[in-house]
């Protein structure tokens, strides 16, 4: 569970163009979802340039086929938040792989119209989350690898 | 500790 506080927070966002409203949505994001933690990380974009950058990173329950998975996911506040949407990617672990569709590409990033169509304030985090876990729920964007490491069992004769 | 949830996945999409 992420212990910050909001004084933290705002240091931590001191560049960021609507901070007490960004604060404000991570602080009531993180208090329902607990296992996102907001992070300070380079971010790198698509012509090689990168800035710091918060994220939320963690994870995100979804409910498929009867069983809860922890699907790991990152998201990225650009400085402008949250007049833009945030730039979102799950982020497979070794033992994962992604699972491409219309809402993933290769790299993890997730398309959505909810981002897509995002406009403050009717947009926020929290929905953005729900959406995420309604979407997930019927098209996982990862799936557990397949063991091929492991040796194989000798058959019985 | 601030360990959160272990990430998980379904199992291998066939």
């Amino acid at each position: 569970m992420a212990v910050v506080n909001e004084g933290a927070l705002k240091k931590m966002l001191k560049q960021y163009k609507y901070r007490d409203l960004t604060v404000r949505e991570i602080t009531n994001v993180i208090s329902q979802y607990k296992d996102l933690k907001p992070v300070m990380d380079a971010y790198v974009f698509n012509d090689g340039s990168s800035r710091d950058l918060m994220s939320l990173t963690g994870t995100i329950p979804i409910s498929y086929r009867g069983n809860v998975y922890n699907i790991p996911v990152c998201l990225w506040l650009l400085d402008t938040y949250p007049f833009n949407p945030p730039i979102c990617f799950v982020k497979p672990t070794s033992a994962m792989m992604i699972k491409t569709g219309k809402h993933i590409d290769a790299n993890g990033k997730i398309y959505l119209p909810y981002l897509h169509e995002w406009k403050h304030p009717q947009s926020d985090l929290y929905g953005l989350i729900q959406v995420m876990i309604v979407v997930f729920g019927e098209e996982p964007p990862v799936f557990s690898r397949p063991t091929i490491a492991a040796p194989l069992p000798s058959l019985p004769s | 500790l601030n360990g959160g949830a272990v990430p998980s996945a379904p199992p291998t999409y066939t």
